[in-house]
């Protein structure tokens, strides 16, 4: 028996808006220590993560480790149909083929659940080993989205380089180039609009724009994104979720022949 | 132009 209750049942609407087109199938895990998910985009390029805590639940009752495959697009079109202040429970009995989506709106005066098909899916699981990062920018996610989608408009690579001077993003098209340089700055009054560049070594890393543009879906979740950089490494690009957990894209980097 | 990797050599598959 599963039984997951979110009171803000709009966290999983716009974490479904974030993933849904990377990933088309996925197999979400719950246990006791949460609800997670790990997929890669059909190219494996991409791998999106995804852990909402138990804690962050007002209630939580997984009685075993289970795993549902779960069409992303049609989970999506189910969340769609709860109101933005929702409560949503998810449920599923033992070894049932079908998950329960249950809406409450917050006076109670309206109930609806909607029941979903699951489907087996045989997903490779990665393990992601911990690693030391050269370095290290924190900035508004509104930020990083808007420069991702002003240099798509020029570009399809973005090279990230971090120096001393700041975060450069450059990109160059058919039709010219452009360089967008972010230098950190943490005396704004509010936190959220801070950029911090914490370096260890300088490093240059090249990335394709439209997964980068796919991973800023998750905007809507968090107002800072954390991007996380080594030379040797896929580039880490994380969105907190507050008293919850964390939505993080790997990306592997474009190498020269 | 660069090559794209993937993630596979990266992170352990289990």
């Amino acid at each position: 028996m599963l039984e997951l209750r979110l009171v803000q049942g709009n966290l999983l609407k716009k974490v479904l808006e974030a993933v849904k087109d990377l990933v088309t199938d996925a197999n979400f895990d719950c246990s006791s220590t949460g609800f997670s998910l790990q997929a890669m985009d059909s190219s494996h390029v991409a791998l999106v993560a995804l852990l909402l805590r138990s804690e962050g639940f007002e209630h939580y009752r997984c009685d075993r480790n289970v795993s549902m495959g779960m069409n992303l697009n049609n989970m999506a079109k189910m969340l769609k149909c709860a109101g933005n202040d929702d409560i949503v429970t998810i449920k599923a009995d033992d070894g049932s083929d079908t998950v329960t989506f249950m809406f409450e709106s917050p006076n109670q005066d309206k109930i609806a659940d909607f029941e979903m098909k699951l489907m087996d899916i045989d997903s490779e699981h990665l393990g992601i080993p911990e690693a030391e990062y050269h370095a290290i920018v924190r900035m508004p996610s509104s930020e990083f989205a808007r420069i991702c989608k002003d240099l798509s408009s020029i570009g399809d690579t973005v090279v990230i380089s971090v120096t001393k001077e700041g975060v450069k993003f450059s990109t160059r098209g058919d039709i010219g180039n452009a360089n967008v340089v972010c230098r950190q700055n943490t005396t704004v009054d509010k936190p959220e609009e801070s950029t911090t560049i914490e370096m260890h070594e300088p490093v240059s890393l090249t990335f394709a724009l439209r997964y980068m543009n796919s991973f800023t879906k998750a905007t809507p979740l968090s107002s800072t994104v954390t991007i996380s950089l080594s030379s040797e490494l896929p580039v880490v690009v994380e969105y907190k979720i507050a008293e919850m957990g964390y939505i993080r894209f790997y990306l592997a980097p474009k190498i020269e022949d | 132009p660069p090559c794209q990797n993937t993630l596979r050599p990266f992170f352990i598959s289990f």
